[in-house]
């Protein structure tokens, strides 16, 4: 309402045309060298999962020899479903290593936080020759076999998962797959 | 899980998170 | 004004940094490991200056990557001419070795978190260096930090000034609000080597230096954020470069530097902070003399404690 008497303005001076100007006026080399900076803002185009135009087949081996590099463990598939892995991988708060024997139960393992997560990996075919490798957060498990006390947590508390390191342990796959492929 | 593609040796993954009643797009960018 | 202050306190104990959140929006996050050169790219290729940090190995987060950081980079290749290669070795997780390295201070630790009244938030926001805070929760099941988001005072204040109708009542001139920094005001000519500048935004932890004529007029601002061009461009390794010449790198959407006058009101501060992407106001006279400075965190301060 009283912002009639404002003297708020922007200095004329510090518009980067007139800056320019004032720089090429006054004859400096550098105003007809140096560039302004232009970040082009490329929209980063986001797909699910991964993509992969390989014979399916050969997408499961992949990903099995990729888990297996990364010293994961799944669940034994079954006939019905041969293109969905259930993966289990030991991730504690030192070293994200991946668990050559998950069940092994060396006792001193901390049982309070869970240590291994769980992750669903599913092939899916978009179309002819063209699939998609989808991944997704399935929880936590603790090594020692003695269930999450996440059971009386409220709806809100269910998420607060935290996603890093879920996306930490994508990031470890995809690259095995791209650098076996 | 939502990836990009990799550019410069660079792997771009993201996961949008329900926090309370709100939702968080969380992007990780790690080198391949 | 002490009613318009009470309002707005009352307001910012009411609320939570929780409640700040959009209903949906993006966190940029990158792995310790990420190098400081892809860093940058990324920064400017998202349009923001500022990403919390990942590191996988402890499965924590490595405090905040801030343009401080580039700062320390660009004074440690000015000490050490023939390390050029630097920005492009030198990984995230290596910042704070630089930093120990050239005697600059730590990155801050500071974080809160988001179910904590706004209030509390902006009182610890303003013992951080970087103006930033992040809004970090713990994963019950796992005990794993999430960081939610990261607060930061333009934000706070743009909040402040979009929801808090009682900012119109700020009618006394800021010149009366003993807010504007006046004493030894530091500042440089257009010819000025862009090293001094950038030594002296470090040694005065400033995040912005006003550039003046011979008669002390104020002509620009060299400001923390500028460095991200300067190393963009790799122009930062000519030491002799002016500062006027690194002002080219600008991009050309910079909406200019924002003045005010001594009699100007909090309550058209904040409507311009509103409307506006305005990180300062330069304090100048009818004659764009140089009189005082009043930063975000000079306003934010009198908001939370002023009166």
């Amino acid at each position: 309402s009283k912002e009639g008497d404002s003297t708020i303005s922007i200095l004329p001076t510090s518009l980067p045309q007139i800056h320019r100007a004032n720089m090429l006026a006054q004859g400096l080399p550098a105003a007809s060298k140096i560039s302004s900076l232009v970040t082009k803002k490329s929209k980063t185009k986001w797909h699910f999962g991964i993509r992969s135009r390989s014979y399916p087949l050969d997408v499961m081996g992949e990903i099995y020899i990729a888990l297996k590099n990364l010293g994961a463990e799944w669940a034994r598939p079954s006939e019905q479903d041969l293109w969905t892995i259930r993966v289990r991988w030991k991730y504690n708060m030192n070293t994200p290593d991946f668990d050559q024997n998950a069940n092994s139960n060396n006792s001193n393992t901390t049982t309070t936080i869970p240590d291994l997560m769980k992750m669903v990996i599913q092939l899916f075919q978009i179309e002819a020759n063209n699939y998609l490798v989808d991944f997704k957060f399935d929880g936590w498990e603790s090594s020692t076999g003695k269930p999450i006390n996440n059971l009386n947590m409220s709806e809100d508390e269910m998420c607060t998962f935290s996603a890093y390191p879920f996306l930490h342990l994508s990031t470890r796959l995809i690259m095995e797959l791209a650098v076996n492929s | 899980l939502a990836t990009s593609s990799i550019k410069h040796n660079t792997l771009c993954v993201a996961s949008i998170v329900r926090y309370k009643s709100k939702y968080v797009t969380q992007i990780l960018y790690a080198p391949l | 004004q002490n009613v318009g202050l009470a309002a707005i306190r009352r307001m910012l104990g009411s609320k939570t940094s929780y409640d700040m959140l959009p209903v949906s929006f993006k966190l940029v996050v990158f792995d310790t490991t990420l190098s400081v050169k892809r860093a940058l790219n990324l920064l400017l290729q998202h349009n923001i200056v500022s990403a919390p940090l990942w590191d996988a190995k402890t499965s924590k987060f490595a405090g905040l990557l801030t343009t401080g950081d580039f700062i320390n980079i660009i004074k440690y290749y000015f000490s050490n001419p023939d390390r050029l290669e630097i920005v492009d070795t030198m990984t995230l997780g290596g910042l704070e070795e630089l930093e120990r390295t050239i005697g600059a201070p730590s990155m801050d630790t500071i974080s809160i978190h988001p179910s904590k009244p706004l209030f509390d938030a902006c009182l610890k926001m303003l013992e951080s260096r970087s103006g930033r805070i992040p809004l970090i929760d713990q994963d019950e099941g796992t005990n794993r930090e999430i960081v939610v988001s990261v607060l930061t005072q333009y934000r706070i204040l743009k909040f402040i000034a979009l929801n808090c109708r009682e900012t119109h009542l700020l009618q006394i001139p800021i010149s009366e609000l003993g807010i504007i920094s006046t004493d030894n005001i530091h500042s440089c000519q257009m010819t000025t080597p862009v090293i001094d500048v950038i030594d002296c935004l470090t040694q005065e932890k400033l995040s912005s230096i006003p550039i003046v004529d011979e008669n002390g007029v104020l002509i620009n601002v060299y400001e923390a954020v500028d460095v991200l061009g300067l190393i963009k461009g790799g122009i930062y390794n000519d030491l002799s470069l002016s500062v006027g010449e690194t002002l080219l790198r600008r991009s050309e959407n910079f909406e200019g530097v924002c003045t005010c006058t001594p009699n100007d009101k909090l309550s058209n501060i904040m409507n311009t902070v509103r409307r506006a992407s305005v990180h300062r106001f330069f304090v100048v006279d009818d004659n764009y003399k140089l009189l005082g400075v009043l930063s975000l965190s000079d306003i934010l301060k009198y908001l939370l404690l002023g009166g």
